[in-house]
């Protein structure tokens, strides 16, 4: 029998310990504890290292401190597109979508591409029609938002750049991509 | 960006990562987390790995499957590998960030190139561990 383990990320960026409210990094905190501890549980119970990925990920995109799901970041044109991706190591089977706007748990999408579809990767509206028959939860583009994270898209909008993950106001701090013009 | 990675009792791996992306991208901008091989990839034979930052860059760098790769073909282990690819590969391309891997021994990595990266890990039975800054 294995050492099972479970390791999470909630995402990276310049998170200066003096601009995280004490409160704000006790939330942080324990949402990290809450996501490890039902990975560790399910581990424990004899379950597959596919579906302790699978809850981690969803309970991430479930809590809105994170970029993923509820509380993902805004585009240029002030919706969400949300991406997600999965891998078993065991049958080297993936699956992943991307630019989807209305599925609530991307992963549990990936999941399904996985499971599901002789496809790996599904973008768009083929994403969203393929989580629709497999019945997965669909809600509106605005369910992702908090304003949080508006209020790092108006930021990012006065400056004309892209706001890396977890470098704004929710933050605190700031960091912005170089100014390349990406968005367009 | 967010992410997991697992190696369950019978020495299976998985990675899984979601991201919204980044704040005022351009529509139908994609990043690293829904490629395979460059944000998230797990294969029981070397590691599994989810990675977090600017994405173009770890797209550029494969670098979650490099990570599998110098493990693989380098006998590098999993804190070497890390090393190279999160601490010396993608900042010499302008990137920032990390990622969380395991290994096939159970061996955990977590590193990261910018101020800090929420994170967390657990064994069974282990209170878990969880970390922002550095």
């Amino acid at each position: 029998m294995c050492n099972a383990v479970i390791a999470i990320h909630g995402g990276a960026g310049a998170i200066a310990q003096a601009s995280l409210s004490v409160q704000k990094e006790k939330q942080y905190f324990a949402a990290l504890r809450k996501i490890v501890s039902a990975g560790q549980r399910l581990l424990a119970g004899g379950g597959s290292a596919l579906d302790a990925v699978t809850q981690a990920v969803r309970l991430l995109e479930e809590c809105p401190l994170f970029n993923a799901g509820k509380g993902a970041v805004f585009t240029h044109a002030g919706d969400h597109e949300l991406d997600a991706s999965i891998m078993d190591g065991f049958s080297l089977q993936a699956g992943a979508v991307a630019g989807v706007k209305h599925i609530r748990n991307p992963i549990l999408a990936a999941r399904a591409i996985l499971e599901h579809s002789p496809h790996v990767m599904l973008t768009g509206d083929g994403a969203e029609d393929f989580a629709e028959q497999q019945r997965l939860e669909r809600v509106e583009n605005e369910f992702f938002s908090t304003p949080e994270r508006f209020a790092q898209l108006k930021l990012a909008r006065q400056r004309g750049e892209m706001l890396l993950d977890h470098g704004g106001a929710a933050a605190g701090g700031v960091q912005f991509m170089p100014p390349d013009q990406k968005f367009g | 960006t967010v992410g997991a990675v697992a190696l369950d009792q019978l020495g299976n791996l998985a990675a899984a990562t979601s991201t919204g992306g980044i704040t005022n991208k351009h529509a139908g901008r994609v990043g690293d987390s829904p490629i395979i091989g460059a944000g998230c990839y797990a294969n029981n034979a070397s590691v599994a790995v989810s990675c977090t930052g600017s994405g173009e860059v770890f797209m550029r760098t494969l670098a979650a499957y490099d990570i599998a790769a110098l493990v693989t073909y380098s006998n590098l282990s999993l804190q070497e590998a890390c090393q190279k690819v999160v601490m010396e590969k993608i900042p010499q391309l302008g990137g920032s960030g990390g990622l969380v891997a395991v290994d096939r021994l159970g061996n955990v990595a977590l590193p990261f190139n910018s101020e800090g990266m929420y994170r967390g890990y657990g064994y069974i039975g282990d209170a878990p561990d969880v970390g922002i800054y550095r």
